[in-house]
């Protein structure tokens, strides 16, 4: 006879914690890594504060080729987690502060309880959280494991103390085993292309030889934090309205649009309403379950809606990306001016897939440095983190390798100097996993990197048809 | 200041449900049919039963081309669910009976869910269940919704009657929300692929349009079921040892080694603990924190375990994975014979990754009827279920594309006519994905199916220098 169990989600995450990137010692450093250092930058972007983020990596024993014990330290200065959530935020998988309408690398409320639990189950580490949310708080000293049978956290110790130094921000250390000489590489990538898309952050990183590695901001200057919105009604389904339902008190349907969407007024919901042709004094407590589902199938067939609000978003623009391009690549203003290196970039007018808004930005950039490996050089990021693997299966790959002709920019792929930045912003970014390192082909996704580099493009054919014309002109 | 949240795993599924294959209306209606359709395949082979499985599509409102609301009818004459059970079964988000060592379909306790769930937010469907565990049992009928926010089923009906026809097995269905024209190709291909790799299944199909499909069963020799075995020490970290010491009831470490692990026999644990240099007389459960950690480290080094027992898996053979073939291409024995079409297949040894066993079954076919298109045709399977989406992440075509020198074999990639087959069995299919679509490159996976191919290429080579040498008689 069959055995039936349930599991918690800890003990989903656990047992497939290859789909949340933690394979191998080599993989999970990484990840752990990346985890705990998108935390650290959410928490500065929220509170508006130009993020000084320190990692350091120590060896502890084992080997120093080849997976071994490390000490994995992270500190930041940014908004801090309240003592009384310290223990959920790290010890609960599916709790997190990030279920929100509005952009943040963190969505899941499972990464940072990942980095911890590979460290537990590879070395039986406990995890030290310590936290302050501002000058005038207590400091908060938790240590904890993590019960995954139980999903809940196991608390070791659970204190506070004076903030003598008036300090705000994070430290979290525990110990994982790593194969840190086998992932450096892109471990170092990953702070690089870190640095290009968040040029206002300070990342100190310290290996495990006692090397500091600095990258420094290039601004000071931190985009507003992007703001909670309301869901959109293309991107709606019966659950969501009958959890709003459940919670509105608006007397009538009309009120009930008006209050719950963005950016539907007085004659968009009365519109809205004809169109659907439900009632509009009715009371949206009493609408039934096939008024639902009428509901939103006319909301997502009523073309008459504004397109989304995006200040729930946070890009980079158009000069910012330009700076890190020019820094990644080592390209000068000099290169730029005399015309031997050239760089583009462009932000795209906010669209949206599924009711979620998203903007596409993009760059472009030839010059003579890029040394070209026979394929297009593709950078990729998803708010404003780096994508390093996966190339192959995320949508701006199969855009830039099989849907641009890049003949018709005067650019050989794999032998023209060249180096193509894709850079996807939303709510709700269509990564294929949870482990974050790709993003699925959505038609209005694809469709718009797709005209993003067109356009981009039509910028670098002009730059180097000129570059063409002179090196003809300099022959005669 | 932040919000935090906790939300459950059927809401973090609901709001994720892209990354389990539910993303539009024509996605979601393949998801939801392979869904039931591989419950249904897994209650028949756990019980023996060649798989009778009638799947009905029936159109209720809406357009035909677009999407539309449908009625989903599944039936199998499986080993049926408990009554008791059923709720769970089919309203709890992680719960099932397929969390062991063993090669099933179902891994995650989410599938039969996941399609459930897509129906009810598309169209407030409620879900009618039926099922007897056998012809002495009788029928429990169960209606239901899953109420996402708590994870637990909402129960609108619980009965059971007796069961006059003596009957066993299970019928599911529901409304959902479904784009059938535009998914019809593929899930064509699904019944067409399932037939090959399980040969010994009636699959009946009924289309909106009422047109009837039939994929008979070319034997009635149903494999021997799987076996549920014990972890093997390669594959365990600190989590599971510590899980054991709970429940163990070892008076020695040596005997817990032998109670617990695969194939540890006396001699061998001695061996091991020597290794270890862990003492043998210690009471398993006085085990530090250290010295479980000490403990799995030497587990994962010691290289004189017994490689992992294969009787939890279930391969096809070779001789059913040719049948399957030459049915799918339309190969009569008569091209095989006169030498106008070859069929190679080829089952390799056990191997492992991470401690999991897996098998690798390889085929080639070359006929004038495989129509090329440019590049070579792959045909992948994991545990018995087609794979149709994501080809261009998965291993397999990794293999096929970028590490096989077709030429060596002499085949022209695109232009020769040749279809790939590779299956993939395991008790851990390292799915990149809970959508089950695509298989990460797992270093020794990757490995297998790589000289699987080879040794079958080698076959290829020897018909395709007859062939051509007899070409080039006829011509002399
Ligand atoms: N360094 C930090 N500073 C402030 N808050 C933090 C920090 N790290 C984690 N948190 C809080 O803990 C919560 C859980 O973090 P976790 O990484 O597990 O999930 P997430 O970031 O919400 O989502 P994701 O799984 O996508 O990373 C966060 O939502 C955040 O509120
Ligand atoms: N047709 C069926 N006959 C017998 N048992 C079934 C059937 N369908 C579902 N079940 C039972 O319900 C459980 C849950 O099914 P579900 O598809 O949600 O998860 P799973 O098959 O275990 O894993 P996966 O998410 O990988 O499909 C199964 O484990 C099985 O015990
Ligand atoms: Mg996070
Ligand atoms: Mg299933």
């Amino acid at each position: 006879a069959e055995v039936f169990q349930e599991i918690s989600a800890a003990d989903f995450f656990y047992r497939n914690r290859d789909i949340a990137g933690f394979t191998s010692p080599s993989r999970s450093i990484y990840s752990t890594i990346r985890e705990l250092v998108e935390n650290s930058l959410d928490a500065c972007e929220t509170g508006g504060i130009p993020p000084d983020i320190y990692v350091r990596l120590s060896h502890e024993s084992g080997p120093l080729d080849g997976p071994g014990t490390y000490i994995v330290r992270v500190e930041d200065n940014g908004i801090g987690i309240p003592a009384n959530v310290i223990p959920s935020a790290f010890g609960q998988v599916l709790y997190g502060s990030k279920y929100k309408l509005r952009q943040t690398r963190g969505t899941f409320g499972l990464g940072g309880k990942m980095a911890l639990l590979y460290g537990q189950i590879t070395t039986h580490s406990e995890a030290a959280i310590t936290s302050s949310t501002g000058s005038k708080s207590r400091i908060a000293e938790v240590v904890l494991r993590i019960d995954i049978q139980q999903n809940k956290p196991v608390i070791v110790k659970n204190k506070t103390r004076t903030n003598k130094p008036h300090w705000q921000g994070t430290i979290i250390e525990f110990k994982t085993e790593a194969d840190y000489s086998r992932a450096m590489p892109r471990i170092l990538e990953y702070f690089k292309q870190t640095a290009i898309i968040v040029p206002y952050a300070n990342i100190t990183f310290v290996d495990p030889r006692g090397r500091l590695y600095k990258f420094l901001r290039g601004t000071t200057k931190v985009p507003p934090a992007p703001t909670e919105t309301s869901p959109h009604p293309h991107g709606v389904d019966v659950e969501t309205v009958q959890r709003m339902l459940k919670l509105t008190n608006a007397k009538s349907v009309q009120e009930f649009m008006r209050k719950n969407f963005q950016r539907i007024g007085e004659t968009t919901a009365r519109k809205f309403l004809q169109f659907a042709s439900l009632g509009q004094k009715k009371n949206p407590r009493n609408l039934s379950g096939q008024d639902m589902v009428k509901l939103v199938n006319a909301m997502k067939n009523y073309d008459g809606f504004l397109s989304p609000d995006p200040t729930c978003l946070s890009p980079l623009g158009e000069n910012l990306l330009e700076t890190g391009i020019k820094k990644e690549l080592g390209i000068t203003d000099q290169e730029i001016e005399t015309g031997s290196a050239f760089v583009t970039t462009l932000q795209r007018r906010p669209a949206t897939y599924a009711g979620f808004p998203f903007i596409i930005e993009v760059g472009l950039a030839s010059s003579k440095q890029i040394e070209m490996q026979g394929k297009i050089l593709l950078f990729r990021f998803a708010n404003k983190i780096p994508l390093l693997f996966d190339e192959a299966s995320d949508v701006s790959w199969k855009v830039v390798d099989t849907e641009i002709d890049w003949r018709n920019y005067k650019v050989i792929p794999g032998e023209t100097p060249l180096a193509v930045f894709v850079h996807v912003c939303s709510t709700k970014i269509p990564y294929k996993t949870v482990g974050k390192e790709f993003i699925a082909d959505r038609p209005e996704v694809e469709h718009e990197i797709l005209n993003a580099i067109r356009e981009v493009g039509r910028n670098l054919r002009l730059y180097l048809s000129k570059r063409e014309h002179l090196t003809q002109e300099k022959r005669r």
